[in-house]
């Protein structure tokens, strides 16, 4: 039981540096038991270390910062062990242009195994789209939905971005 | 296996009847503040069997039929369906699709279908076990919960780990 | 004690009626004690209801509207007792392209009285700024500050947007 | 009053000598994930006397020390000055400008000072008493942290309302 997690726990560190280094654009990451002579029962640590930076406790991470490396974290467990269907409200809000821009690239190499729903009102998310819909509420309180071709949709980003 | 369809009636803010067609692709959903798009993720997470009324950002099971609005009655029950592509039999069961009908009521009561046949809430559970498929933090990311996967304890992790290991 | 409590409750009370309204373009807000018979240790409750929306608990409105709400109050504090100034982190993010306008409109109404240090990455808030400043990190895990003139600002947010 | 300008040195990710002049009107602060924006508002809050390392995202104090870059050792100070038109005379002091100075050495060991003259953090805090500066969910707003103003439960809100009545 223990070995058999230690087997996979390597898997998903592998997993995590490789994400994360393509998410970051460079940088490295880790992850490490507390206690690894405790495998039954030891607790997980993350460290991250962006491109250029120290490795350095998560919380002096920035905000767009943890907001990567919570979605590496979360793409190397679907690449490991993959879902069929994963839905994802908003979770490029943090992003820079930059790192969007990569999270972007990465999750169109997960959607041949995964299906994907996401919420955003990310421009740049939008053009990723193989299908869009817009919800609206003209009537008030009441939500309609309405399925968008892809040339509108950089128009409706003028409705967020 | 993915999803082809969500149908949604009286869901929250969604009273009319609402069909979102699925791509296996990446869809994506956009809209201004408040118009209902994280309620759409609800309802999905809802029909697959979600028990938590915290995760569905209620109080009670009851936030989830629709209350009315300016010139709307509330309504008396709310009903969701998913139907899913199952041709590549992941699940184990012997059909090509697979429709999940979920349905509550103001008192409380619940029914839920496979294909149309009424059933248990334990029998949709054990169908989607060991896939992943509906778990928190895997399966579906709430709006503003991003971040919560790094917040988690070393202990707490550990079961997202063995989750996913 | 409990009646100077009670008399500047009214007058918050009042305050974030008003700035709901102007945040939201229309619905209405209410503040309420728990314990009107215990003005000494009530605490305070929260009432919001967007325009055209029935008055629904606070957990049911959506993350812009949360956010929008929570300004709101802020706000509404900052009119009754100004301070002399106020930073704010980021607190723009969640707000689509319409209370984004209100929001910023109402910030100028503010700025008369406090002075104001935002940190965003929308580009709407940034034509607000009198005064606009960029940060960098050329070299790696190294601060730099470049002041930016006006018109350079619609570039910038082509870095974050 | 307002703030004048904000002096940085070896605080955080900001190593080099920093001078930020500020406007009595709106400044805003833009830059890419991580380059040090929400630094400048630690620095700030920091120098206005805040103590707790949880708010300014720490565990520790010396965390506030440039700990080194790649081309770049640490650092084993930190110093940071706020300088404040006072011409209102708002805070009741006799002085047209005030200029609070707080260093940090890595020995744990910290020095305040008032217009040049060493204080102790007792005297910058009584400055600012009553005046809201400094205020977590008043006079600043750290990042993710706005939703919280409505989530605190109907006891801590009081709180918060007995500061602005
Ligand atoms: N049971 C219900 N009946 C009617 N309306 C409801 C019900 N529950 C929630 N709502 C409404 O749904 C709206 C919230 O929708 P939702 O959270 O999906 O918005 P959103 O599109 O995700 O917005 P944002 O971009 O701000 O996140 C709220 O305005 C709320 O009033
Ligand atoms: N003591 C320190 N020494 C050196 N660098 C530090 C120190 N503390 C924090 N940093 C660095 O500062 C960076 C974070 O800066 P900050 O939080 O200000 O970013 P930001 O511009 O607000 O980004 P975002 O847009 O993502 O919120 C981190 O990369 C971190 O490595
Ligand atoms: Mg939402
Ligand atoms: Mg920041």
């Amino acid at each position: 039981m223990g070995e058999k997690f230690a087997a996979s726990f390597a898997v998903l560190n592998e997993s995590f540096g490789l994400v994360f280094k393509e998410l970051f654009g460079g940088g490295k990451s880790m992850l490490s038991l507390a206690d690894p002579q405790n495998l039954l029962e030891s607790g997980v640590e993350i460290n991250a270390q962006p491109p250029g930076k120290r490795l350095q406790h998560l919380s002096l991470l920035s905000g767009g910062e943890k907001a990567l490396a919570a979605i590496a974290l979360l793409f190397s467990f679907l690449r490991v062990k993959p879902v069929p269907f994963c839905i994802l409200d908003e979770i490029d809000t943090a992003l820079d242009e930059a790192n969007l821009a990569r999270f972007n690239s990465y999750l169109q190499r997960l959607a041949g195994k995964i299906q994907f729903i996401l919420i955003s009102h990310r421009k740049k998310t939008m053009e990723r789209a193989d299908m869009l819909y817009g919800v609206t509420m003209e009537e008030p309180g009441v939500s309609k939905l309405i399925s968008v071709r892809l040339g509108a949709a950089t128009h409706l980003e003028s409705s967020a971005g | 296996m993915y999803i082809k369809r969500l149908e949604m009636y009286g869901f929250k803010s969604f009273v009319d009847r609402t069909t979102l067609e699925l791509t296996p692709g990446i869809t994506v959903v956009v809209g201004p503040n408040g118009c209902g798009k994280s309620n759409i993720a609800d309802a999905l997470r809802w029909v697959l069997g979600e028990q938590s009324v915290r995760l569905l950002r209620g109080t009670r099971m009851d936030d989830l039929i629709f209350n009315g609005a300016a010139s709307r009655k509330p309504l008396g029950f709310t009903e969701v369906s998913v139907t899913m592509d199952h041709s590549d039999g992941s699940l184990g069961l012997d059909y090509r699709e697979i429709t999940v009908t979920r349905r509550l009521y103001r008192d409380g009561t619940s029914e839920y279908l496979l294909n149309r046949q009424t059933c248990r809430l334990k029998e949709i559970l054990e169908m989607f076990m060991d896939t992943g498929i509906g778990k928190e933090a895997y399966s579906f990311i709430g709006q503003g919960r991003i971040e919560e996967i790094l917040n988690s304890r070393p202990e707490e992790r550990r079961l997202i780990f063995e989750e996913a290991a």
